[in-house]
């Protein structure tokens, strides 16, 4: 949550991504946020062992979207016992490409003085909306008529009760930008577009009607399986 | 406010959405 503004994308809460029964005693749990056009892995990491913890280091597998760390994991202190210290690995998106099942899953390796340990977690796709997401009008035209039909998902967000202006604000920060605004027959339809690091644009329209808690989202894009993705996170963002 | 026909152009495809 948080005031409004440009950097008040939405971040969900962290969850345990490695059990402390599973790594020798290292727990860790993080999320994932955008902020000022930077990816960031914030992790906590708890030492829940009876030895100090040292050496600690990270690395990415080949993932959809080529994460990877753009810096080496900087803990500068060992982690005594029963300590728990805040890391925010800042992330880039030039790594390798390896189509992940599913799409946002990411497996990471982390290694410490111990032992090496994996996980799984799945990141949230709009750590990669990008800032220049918003497409020019006549180019949206363009590719939605272009964009054939088996390309389009349909989507219901429900028990939803946001204005439409509130609504397009609220994705702005998020890098989902509104392009146009049509009241028709009392529904309010809204225009948006996003983009992905990797060059790949979504285009939306999201059906408002008063007094209709759910909304409909209409997704196109040629890359048909990101839909659900985008999906997600219109949910997250809109009933954040 | 430039009138390039596009304001025009999302209308029609917003009435064609909602009356198919």
């Amino acid at each position: 949550g948080g005031v409004g503004g440009p950097s008040a994308s939405y971040i969900a809460p962290k969850s345990v991504w490695l059990p402390a029964v599973k790594a020798k005693g290292l727990e860790i749990s993080g999320t994932f946020v955008r902020r000022m056009g930077s990816i960031y892995m914030e992790m906590s990491l708890s030492n829940n062992a009876m030895q100090v913890m040292t050496d600690f280091a990270i690395q990415f597998n080949k993932n959809s979207f080529c994460l990877a760390p753009a810096a080496p994991l900087q803990i500068n202190a060992p982690l005594a016992p029963n300590q728990t210290i805040e890391v925010s690995l800042a992330v880039n998106t030039v790594g390798s490409v390896m189509k992940m099942d599913p799409l946002n899953n990411l497996q990471v390796a982390v290694k410490n003085n111990i032992d090496v340990f994996y996980f799984s977690c799945l990141y949230p796709l709009n750590i990669l909306f990008v800032e220049d997401g918003k497409m020019d009008r006549q180019v949206f035209l363009a590719t939605w008529k272009d964009i054939p039909s088996e390309n389009e998902a349909q989507f219901q967000i429900k028990d939803c009760t946001l204005s439409a202006d509130a609504v397009s604000n609220k994705l702005q920060s998020s890098n989902i930008f509104t392009i146009a605004k049509r009241t028709v027959d009392g529904q309010d339809m809204l225009y948006q577009s996003l983009k992905l690091t990797n060059g790949i644009w979504v285009l939306a329209e999201l059906r408002i009607q008063p007094g209709n808690p759910n909304y409909l989202l209409s997704l196109k894009c040629r890359a048909r399986e990101v839909a659900p993705h985008i999906f997600q996170t219109y949910e997250k963002i809109l009933k954040n | 406010e430039l009138d390039d026909g596009l304001d025009e152009a999302f209308s029609r495809l917003a009435h064609s959405r909602t009356n198919p």
